[in-house]
């Protein structure tokens, strides 16, 4: 299921701009 | 066009890796919110040295957090791998 808390929503956030950092440097 | 066609991409990436590890520690509710934490004191890092402009070194390298990750994730080998995915310079 798909029962995103503001803090889960939040560390999802951190991972995908994780991951855009990480594609704009490579 | 095509940071608009990615950005999704990387976005579900992320929501699935989220539930995948809420799912895998639901008896362990500390190891998820430590995790979150490492996360977000990374965040705050970037943030700091961002606004700093280059005059502040990150307290919290890729290294380091993929090394508490670590720790947290002791045999859970593939959401090791999975996270490796996410960090720059992995």
């Amino acid at each position: 299921s798909y029962d995103f808390t503001p803090m889960d929503s939040s560390a999802v956030y951190v991972l995908s701009s994780m991951a855009r950092q990480r594609r704009a440097s490579s | 066009p095509t940071m608009q066609n990615n950005q999704p991409v990387e976005f579900n990436h992320a929501i699935n890796y989220v539930n995948k590890i809420k799912n895998r520690f639901q008896g362990q509710p500390d190891i998820y919110k430590s995790f979150l934490e490492i996360l977000h004191t990374y965040q705050k890092e970037q943030r700091n040295a961002k606004e700093a402009g280059g005059n502040y070194t990150p307290a919290l390298t890729e290294q380091e957090v993929y090394a508490q990750v670590a720790r947290l994730f002791k045999n859970q080998e593939d959401l090791l791998s999975e996270f490796g995915q996410f960090l720059p310079d992995a």
